[in-house]
């Protein structure tokens, strides 16, 4: 473990912990993309498949737990939830995500490192997850006015990776010199796929002006 | 030795 992955799930699990408060405390999940929470689920569960087979850490074990179990909340109050489903809007989160979901299975069962279920599963969720963030920005495109918590969850969900950058080339050097193009790639493409937001959230932050995306 | 991966990562 070193600084730069510490801070990276720190800023993971504080977006999560900062959408659900959001979602619980407004009753209100306006402007959130069901489609991108929902991704984020098939990302999890395809990813920490090994959760009870392979024990890393009690950090990594309870880590695991409380993105699979906070994130399917988030699903469930969005789904579900008397009052807050009524604030969704599934006009609005037009993203066909399975057109993600589909390409994202296809290229892991061709570019993998071992042909292997858990390989296999593990390198689909690293390939969707880059892709994942792609429904809320488009729905971010057509919101006229997003909220502070949003757009502070949205900022925190693209960091978080930014800062796996910065871990993987730290165990590069500090480790074993060994090459993953996988996770290395889909994490790259994944922050760059922020940038525009990136761009417009830090020049709203610092003309204290209200977040506004380019349609 | 196990081979190095990065599964020990969230």
């Amino acid at each position: 473990m070193n600084a730069f992955r510490l801070a990276g799930d720190m800023t993971h699990l504080l977006s999560i912990i900062l959408l659900l408060l959001k979602i619980r405390a407004t009753k209100s999940c306006a402007g959130i993309s069901l489609k991108t929470q929902e991704l984020y689920v098939i990302v999890f569960m395809s990813r920490y498949l090994d959760l009870f087979r392979t024990y890393y850490s009690l950090y990594n074990s309870l880590m695991k737990i409380i993105f699979l179990g906070t994130s399917m909340c988030i699903v469930w109050y969005m789904r579900s939830h008397k009052v807050v489903r009524q604030t969704y809007n599934n006009d609005e989160d037009t993203f066909r995500h399975f057109f993600l979901v589909l390409p994202c299975f296809v290229l892991a069962l061709l570019v993998h490192r071992n042909f292997t279920f858990i390989e296999i599963l593990w390198t689909f969720s690293l390939y969707l997850e880059s892709v994942a963030i792609l429904p809320q920005l488009v729905l971010l495109q057509k919101s006229s006015n997003i909220d502070n918590l949003t757009g502070t969850y949205v900022f925190l969900l693209g960091a978080y990776r930014g800062l796996y950058l910065f871990n993987w080339v730290y165990r590069f050097f500090t480790e074993n010199h060994r090459v993953r193009w996988i996770p290395w790639l889909s994490g790259l493409i994944q922050t760059a796929i922020y940038t525009d937001f990136f761009y417009y959230y830090i020049r709203s932050w610092k003309n204290r002006e209200k977040l506004k995306l380019p349609a | 030795a196990a081979e190095f991966s990065l599964k020990d990562e969230l």
